[in-house]
């Protein structure tokens, strides 16, 4: 048996190295976890207990670059987390639980996550209990590499508090495991602010938005003056934004005044306009047209398939964005503005020089947050300067780029998670 | 099968003797203090056997009178040899409990006063994590298991001549290998710091090895 926990041992330890900080951490990105069939809690069913688990890593994988995934096959040395319940000696533990009381549960630093079977554990908004989730959470953390944290709040607090409604991880246990394992990186397939309409008990009608980043298949609501994503986000995107196309889009454009209010979405040489009080795409307007429809039929002008768009309200005008240039595309005169197509480079113009994505753009956005527009690329984004930039420093160009930024320093936590766990 | 009778099992027992011990007292205080890393575990390489023979020696217990340094861990309160209570601390092992004491208060949100006062023993008794809240520092490891149990080996003198060959010091052992060890009399449940020490009298060398058996469950230690 010691050979056999040896040779478990040897297996395990490449895992784990100093990562940049310092600190010990998993060296890969991808952990494979398991309730253990002999470790199953006597208090709730099989099935409930793996939904907790799953919920719980998906927790941690919402705020970090890591990604969990459940794996009942794989020989035991493959799995990286393995869990179960015992009561005072338990699973070959060299730790006894104490009993009804006190200790619930505890981890080991190669991944073994022991819950004390004589606590009363309860799953989510029971009310009573031990929050399963809860403790397991806080032990997924001690896994992973963070210590207690004495901050009221914090979900690595080491005494339990009793339930409280929906707990999430704040921005202090965000950072800190972040430090561990870096920020949440990666390119969007477009960024845009969707603007809803609603009229008050007053009958006064007020404009209200929300943010939402997109990648492949799935999107995040981003809740600004939070400064994090919506919880439990991503979201697949077929569950949100019913008819456009799987995959991904390329663009996003709301054309927005006083005689229009038409949103698109464009993904290779197709365009779909989306009916904002159905909530889904059209499949055929009010004009009669049907969906999709071929970009060169609704943007004369206009090569597909696209990098990216955004409109322009000043202007009234659609920017496409595709390699190097940019195509302004007058919606009012429906055709192509004067003297485009132009290089990126002219129309918005580096302010510091040799700071420019170039071309082949991956998003453009308008930000009602901060009145302003961002080209975003790989994992970097630059803003465009603004009327009130160059009121301040008048020498900044027209439509200037200002120096690229790291996406993750401007929206925070837009993380993935395993695709398995997109639908929990 | 834990008993209940309701349908919804809301009336569901745990024994008696599934219950964690409360803490107390300032023994049972300061043993929950050494076990969340408030305070440093019992140093074994500091204990120093003398010839039982000295006058000096404040220890009546048979066994015991060759030692001179007030066992903390793994003695039981049911031993009638050898009880913390018996032998009183130090100076200096009062103040580390105090100041022990006064960590736990502060990074627990409480008065900081250094007495094990209600608020503190009620603390102590919530339900919490069992991952130490600060590293148990340790002189060496030997990591040859994977549940991070590791064997330090302490190299003691052992005044010869009095002992005889098998003696075991009779402190409550488990052994690592062996779950079920009948001598556990687990007083300390989940406290688990214990040794396991014999001495051979007839070894010509006044060495003795005492293993000691301490785990840590550290998660960001190798």
């Amino acid at each position: 048996r010691k050979r056999h926990l040896a040779g478990l041992v040897s297996k395990n330890r490449q895992k784990r190295e100093v990562s940049e900080t310092g600190h010990m951490a998993f060296s890969k990105t991808l952990l494979r976890w398991r309730l253990m069939g002999e470790g199953y809690s006597s208090q709730l069913t099989v099935d409930e207990q793996r939904y907790i688990f799953r919920l719980a890593f998906r927790m941690w994988s919402e705020v970090s670059p890591l990604d969990f995934v459940e794996d009942t096959s794989s020989p035991l040395e493959d799995i990286d987390i393995r869990l179960g319940f015992g009561t005072g000696r338990h699973l070959g533990c060299n730790q006894r639980f104490d009993g009804t009381g006190r200790e619930f549960a505890h981890a080991w630093f190669l991944g073994d996550i022991h819950f004390d079977d004589d606590e009363h554990f309860t799953a989510p908004n029971t009310g009573s209990g031990i929050s399963l989730l809860k403790v397991a959470v806080h032990e997924i953390g001690h896994v992973l590499g963070l210590p207690h944290i004495y901050r009221p709040g914090s979900i690595m607090q080491p005494s339990y508090l009793p339930h409280e409604a929906g707990f999430e991880m704040d921005w202090m246990d965000r950072k800190a495991i972040q430090h561990l394992y870096g920020g949440c990186k990666g390119r969007f397939n477009t960024v845009f602010d969707w603007i809803r309409k609603e009229r008050t008990a007053y009958g006064e009608v007020v404009i209200r938005f929300n943010t939402y980043f997109m990648r492949d298949d799935w999107y995040w609501l981003y809740e600004n003056r939070n400064n994090r994503t919506r919880y439990g986000d991503p979201v697949a995107l077929q569950v949100g934004w019913r008819g456009i196309p799987t995959g991904g889009v390329d663009a996003y454009v709301h054309v927005w005044s006083r005689k229009r209010d038409d949103v698109y979405f464009f993904k290779g040489t197709q365009f779909w306009k989306y009916n904002q009080d159905q909530d889904q795409a059209f499949t055929q307007d009010q004009e009669g047209r049907r969906y999709p429809r071929r970009i060169s039929e609704g943007f004369p002008g206009v090569p597909s398939p696209i990098d990216t768009a955004f409109y322009d309200r000043r202007e009234s005008r659609i920017y496409f964005f595709k390699n190097s240039l940019v195509y302004g595309f007058d919606v009012g005169a429906n055709s192509l503005a004067r003297g485009f197509p132009k290089r990126i480079r002219d129309v918005f113009p580096p302010v510091v020089s040799g700071d420019h994505p170039d071309g082949n753009v991956d998003a453009a956005y308008f930000s009602y947050t901060h009145n302003a527009v961002f080209l975003l690329k790989g994992t970097g984004f630059w803003q465009v300067v603004g009327s009130r930039d160059r009121w301040r420093r008048p020498f900044l160009p027209r439509n200037g780029l200002l120096p690229r930024k790291e996406v993750d320093t401007q929206w925070f936590d837009i993380c993935n998670v395993h695709p398995a766990a997109l639908r929990m | 099968e834990k008993l209940f009778h309701k349908r919804d099992h809301s009336d569901v027992q745990s024994g008696s003797s599934h219950q964690a011990e409360l803490i107390t007292d300032k023994f049972t205080a300061e043993l929950f203090l050494s076990r969340y890393g408030f305070m440093k575990p019992v140093n074994w390489e500091e204990i120093q056997f003398h010839d039982a023979d000295d006058a000096d020696s404040p220890f009546t217990d048979d066994y015991l009178d060759d030692v001179d340094v007030r066992i903390q861990e793994g003695a039981s309160s049911q031993n009638p040899r050898v009880t913390a209570q018996d032998v009183g601390p130090t100076p200096a092992q009062a103040q580390e409990f105090t100041s022990a004491l006064e960590e736990f208060q502060r990074v627990s949100g409480l008065p900081v006063t250094g007495v094990f006062d209600e608020a503190t023993k009620t603390a102590m008794n919530k339900p919490r994590c069992g991952v130490p809240d600060k590293e148990v520092e340790l002189s060496n490891s030997d990591d040859s298991t994977a549940v991070d149990t590791f064997n330090e080996t302490v190299r003691t003198n052992i005044g010869g001549g009095n002992s005889s060959e098998g003696d075991i010091f009779n402190f409550n052992t488990t052994d690592a290998s062996n779950d079920t060890n009948t001598n556990d009399t687990d007083d300390f449940k989940g406290f688990g710091d214990v040794i396991n020490g014999t001495h051979d009298a007839n070894t010509d060398s006044k060495m003795e090895n005492m293993s000691v058996n301490v785990h840590q469950n550290e998660p960001n230690r190798r």
